[in-house]
């Protein structure tokens, strides 16, 4: 196992704490239309690096915080922690578990964190790096981005295989 | 960098090309740089020939035929580099029955290097989870509930 | 010319607000025309607000509420002057079963005055077909094959 | 009922003479991926007047002709004939279906027949007006058309508003 789970605070339609556990094995995750799973996705893409709002469909990063519903008013914070397993010490930690944070307020730049410690990109970097973890399109494929990774004129192939390579 | 990128490349279009068969069992598909220029900046081009037709521009191919081509591209990139982690978002929705059975198989093969999490509204790929997250949303707000599949193989 | 076309325009948003709270119940969709200038060269903008949710930029809908929206649109013209004839091609593919359900409601309303053909492989808009025409391919050559849906409630 | 039966000739993958017949109520088109269900759809389209190639997934209008397979060589034309009922009198002719037909040839324009005797562009258009057809974006939708629909630049809305009005 590799992502044991995933921590959302106030990201996209996740207004409130949300923790989702995962495990060895395909996860599938369910649900009407409009419940919120692409923006689960969009949650891991986000901190995973992702730097684009486009690719998040918003037009600014600030876009990804909770910004209300019928049921509760706008939150001015957005977080989501990804935990992952180091049962094995592949990454260079003393603990079982490292966790990776991004967090964003409505005034600002993202902050990163790690195993709850605020800290540079960089340093998350690194941990993606150890871990194998690519860009986010190494990790993500979205319905809509079959056309992009198929287009003529794309980068999106040799992207993927710089990563492999 | 140029010697690693042709070597990378080199590997993926053999992993492609076998991913590829697998997915479509008849079928062929290669990568080509047409053209002239260093090898770091030409167009990589997908070159596919569906089981029983010719090769065409990938514009042609059907739309579950382009989705098994992108997925038979990033699978072969993962037989080269595994990522360990894979979220794929209904990439299974332009797929028939017979192309969903061989895209889950294709899962599980890679599995043992790979953690896959699928958003999905297909009853077969739920069928093949180990486990269902299931999302709900009541007054604009979103949460995760337990899921039990119905009339899942063995329940 | 700007009268006639306004006044569809104002028939047409009535139409869409009405077509869009019937396949999304609780929710509102309105056309807009924002700035300056004719009515004819406007933007034409479609705001949207699920149930439940507060109304944000089109792009931030889920893909199940976007395809609702484009078929809440088009199905609002066809309210104003109903083509004869109207050909989907797996614009249900996005939608869940209970949205698939609604949009199969909204054809039967429709079907007094439009002739429909939708291509799908998806078993609930299958099993509300009056006829089933079966495509399949040999050697690379279509052809058209009589279809029989098992489990047809009914049958 | 207004469409009474679809004909295909050399139209993509199509081809063998092909015959649809279709009827009131909903018609659903089924089969597996590839097979040339949406072929038929880009056939509907063409003779509707589609005029860009780009709208039929081709760079030239020539791409619909059959192009050869694994057991057959190409040929070197395409024809699609849409039979349409005309029991009402509807349509300004004397018998109870009325055939709209586009030919093309490999190295050339297209041509259009009216119950099957050539005839000008102009013709087919009156007979599509008379019955109440409009542009080809107004008959058909297909999954890729949702997001130009939607599109914030797009002129797609505006055009399916003046076709009613
Ligand atoms: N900043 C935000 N605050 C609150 N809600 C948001 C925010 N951004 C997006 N949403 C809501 O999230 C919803 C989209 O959720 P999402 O795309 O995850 O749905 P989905 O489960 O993937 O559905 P589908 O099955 O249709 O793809 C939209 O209705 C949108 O209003
Ligand atoms: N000119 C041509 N001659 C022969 N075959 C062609 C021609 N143009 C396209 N094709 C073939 O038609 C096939 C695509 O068919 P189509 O798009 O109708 O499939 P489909 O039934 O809609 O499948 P899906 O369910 O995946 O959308 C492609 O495999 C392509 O090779
Ligand atoms: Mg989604
Ligand atoms: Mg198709």
């Amino acid at each position: 196992m590799f992502l044991t789970r995933i921590e959302l605070l106030g990201f996209k339609s996740f207004a409130d704490k949300t923790i989702c556990t995962l495990g060895d094995g395909l996860t599938a995750i369910v649900g009407p239309n409009g419940c919120g799973k692409s923006n689960v996705v969009e949650a891991i893409r986000w901190v995973l690096g992702e730097q684009r709002p486009s690719a998040l469909r918003g037009k600014a990063m600030g876009d990804v915080i909770f910004s209300g519903s019928s049921s509760l008013g706008p939150v001015s914070m957005a977080q989501v922690t990804l935990v992952f397993d180091n049962s094995r010490g592949t990454l260079p930690f003393d603990a079982p578990e490292v966790s990776v944070a991004r967090r964003i307020y409505r005034d600002g730049e993202s902050k990163y964190l790690l195993n709850m410690r605020s800290c540079m990109l960089r340093e998350i970097k690194d941990v993606f790096y150890n871990s194998g973890l690519g860009a986010p399109e190494y990790a993500i494929m979205q319905r809509e981005a079959i056309d992009v990774l198929l287009a003529n004129r794309g980068s999106e192939r040799r992207i993927l295989i710089e990563e492999a390579a | 960098a140029r010697d690693r990128f042709s070597a990378a490349y080199e590997r993926v279009n053999d992993h492609f090309a076998a991913t590829f068969a697998t997915l479509m069992p008849g079928g062929q598909a290669r990568l080509e740089l047409p053209g002239e220029g260093s090898m770091l900046t030409r167009e990589i081009e997908i070159i596919v020939r569906p089981p029983g037709k010719r090769s065409r521009p990938i514009e042609l191919l059907s739309g579950g035929e382009r989705a098994l081509t992108a997925l038979a591209f990033l699978f072969g990139v993962y037989r080269e580099k595994a990522g360990p982690l894979c979220i794929l978002d209904e990439v299974d929705a332009p797929l028939d029955d017979a192309n969903t059975s061989r895209f889950m198989d294709m899962l599980d093969a890679l599995s043992a290097n790979t953690q896959f999490i699928i958003v999905t509204h297909n009853k077969h790929t739920m069928a093949r989870a180990v486990r269902l997250v299931g999302v709900t949303m009541e007054g604009g707000v979103s949460r995760l509930v337990p899921v039990e599949l119905k009339n899942r193989p063995g329940q």
